[in-house]
């Protein structure tokens, strides 16, 4: 069978479908600075499950924590009518448990473009491998 | 605000797949 570490570098998304995969990337993206980019993506997968009484709870939660702070890594990455999107969800009293999912999207291609690639070419993966 | 970080840790964890 092939190894976990060669399915990482098939996809973005086969390294996130692995728990050693996951943590190995996310103490790469810790050495850049950048592991809330990949908790961000994890909590707006979380989100679209959460039940109704806590989501509103937990959608000022990812707001206040990624979006708001205009200096983060995460609401940098996110584009200004994506972000007044999730504004305006967040003051609603039931908001979408899609709300997060274009905000995710952007995070996404941005790991895929840039972050993941990296890893695949980092001492820690190779060491690893 | 200690409560919503544990909402948070929650949220992440339970969209982590699970050991196999």
């Amino acid at each position: 069978p092939t190894p976990p570490y060669l399915k990482w570098a098939e996809s973005l998304h086969s390294l996130l479908d692995d728990q050693e995969g996951i943590q190995l990337f996310r103490t790469f993206l810790c050495q850049e600075g950048c592991a809330d980019l990949l908790d961000f993506w994890f909590a707006c997968s979380g989100f679209r499950k959460t039940s109704q009484e806590k989501r509103l709870k937990l959608a000022k939660a990812i707001y206040r924590k990624y979006i708001v702070d205009g200096s983060g890594i995460v609401s940098r990455q996110i584009k200004a009518p994506t972000k007044s999107f999730i504004r305006d969800c967040v003051g609603r009293p039931h908001p979408d448990p899609a709300m997060f999912e274009q905000a995710q999207t952007e995070i996404q291609a941005m790991m895929e473009e840039n972050t993941y690639p990296l890893f695949l070419k980092s001492d820690l993966y190779l060491e690893y491998t | 605000i200690d409560s919503e970080d544990d909402l948070l840790q929650e949220c992440i964890s339970s969209a982590m797949p699970k050991k196999k």
